[in-house]
């Protein structure tokens, strides 16, 4: 069956886009077959894997309203391995056209479900990046994952709305999805001459203990050049301490995987 | 009359709470009587100004659902001439209960008026904090202001994000609010020594011209320190740079005032 994982967190700016890009490029890179589905309507992560703006006509607004199916919607990136099911702003019109329609929560999961019965364009993992906020469009995104990768930056504000988040992801374990679990905690921006950065994540640690990674992304201004240039920071610059981290969380991911 | 400002930005993590809160305290300090209105169900300008959650039992959201008066909500901050409206997690809720109420989009402006109406209680300034969407809770704040500050942060996702917020309140002063406008652009976590921050100043600057702010706020990790203290950094730390840039970007907001 298709791992489906939701990038999630409502703080915004945590780094959810730049896990989803380059988590998915890295799974890609280990052989998987990812489709990165970007559920924002600000359409970061089609930007940031080079879809341009012009051929976004079919994309997330158009499986969720259920006017296409996924595997019509796929386009390719500069990552073997990895396609994309683009954004663009229409996006944030279906919160409200879809308010009253049936099986709302479900779009998402419906779409995904109908992709896996194709084994020819069956994926290893569906990665869902979400906008920050806990309205339908993160909802559809939760009620379709079996995990939730949650980026946390390590800063006060972002730590305070972890609770939050858990506990909706709790509700939407005991409502939509029974299956839905937190997969894993990744510290990002991690800037290891801060307190900051340390008491954060020895806060975290004690607190989520195993839910959390291991692996942790340095701060790192490659990271954030990569986007203009519509490529993956595993493309952009390779040799940097961010690009090693990311293929370290993709391993840490998968032994997840096999274990569960 | 009362001078609303929004700080509104679609994008996360842009700076919008640290801009409100530190952009109310210097406008304090310098004399003027300030109202800071926390509409973010994250609750994070609450957070930073030292409002404990247990004392949040009135605030935004009761004010929005018309259950009580701003004047009824003031909590008192560590900073003379400054108080706040808290906002906690039912703040979400609002959108969907006022989703088919009456004047849903004129709530918070509806409220200042009242407030305006009240010679002893009026304030100078209301600053609006918004969430990282534009929903009916951001939307309400474009309502309610006569100028939107827009914090942007020096990066390439927050550039792509601007020409969108442009769009929006263009149609919010075509159709909510005709006094609406763009009060100004300010830079955000800029960082002098990446081409990065150079680029997206360069592009702001070209294309924005005098909307934007000369006063840019530099990255400065005393400000990510500020709020696990509940204090703004103007009074965490008023000798860093970040204090010293909110300061005048506080002188600049009065010029512009007085120009208008
Ligand atoms: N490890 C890192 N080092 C340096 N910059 C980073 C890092 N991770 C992310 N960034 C930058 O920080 C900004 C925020 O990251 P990103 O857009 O991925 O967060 P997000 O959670 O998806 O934001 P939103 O809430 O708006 O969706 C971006 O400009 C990105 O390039
Ligand atoms: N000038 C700065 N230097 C260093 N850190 C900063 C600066 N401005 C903001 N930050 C930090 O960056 C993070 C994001 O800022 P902030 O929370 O104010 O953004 P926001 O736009 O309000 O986010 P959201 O979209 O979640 O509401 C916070 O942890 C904050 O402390
Ligand atoms: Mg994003
Ligand atoms: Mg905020």
């Amino acid at each position: 069956p298709i791992r489906v994982l939701a990038i999630a967190n409502q703080k915004g700016g945590v780094g959810k886009t730049t896990t989803a890009i380059n988590l998915g490029t890295a799974l890609a890179a280990a052989g998987s077959k990812v489709v990165l589905f970007d559920i924002d309507p600000q359409g970061n992560a089609s930007t940031g894997l080079g879809i341009a703006r012009a051929d976004r006509s079919v994309g997330a607004y158009q499986v969720l309203l259920g006017e296409a199916r996924i595997d019509q919607c796929l386009a390719r990136t500069s990552v073997p391995g990895l396609s994309v099911v683009a954004a663009d702003p229409d996006l944030a019109g279906a919160e409200i056209e879809l308010s009253q329609a049936p099986r709302r929560n479900f779009r998402l999961r419906d779409a995904i479900d109908a992709l896996g019965r194709d084994p020819t364009a069956r994926p290893d993992f569906v990665l869902v990046d979400c906008p920050p906020s806990l309205t339908l469009l993160t909802i559809n995104a939760l009620a379709a994952a079996q995990g939730v990768v949650v980026p946390l930056q390590c800063e006060f504000f972002a730590l305070e709305g972890l609770s939050q988040l858990l506990r909706t992801i709790e509700l939407v374990r005991g409502s939509l999805n029974p299956n839905l679990d937190v997969h894993g905690v990744v510290l990002t921006m991690h800037d290891r001459r801060t307190n900051l950065t340390e008491q954060v994540e020895a806060d975290v640690r004690s607190h989520l203990g195993a839910k959390v990674f291991d692996t942790v992304i340095p701060r790192n201004v490659r990271v954030s050049e990569a986007p203009s240039f519509g490529k993956p920071v595993l493309l952009y610059d390779h040799t940097c301490a961010a690009s090693d981290a990311y293929i370290r969380l993709a391993r840490e991911v998968l032994q997840r995987e096999r274990a569960a």
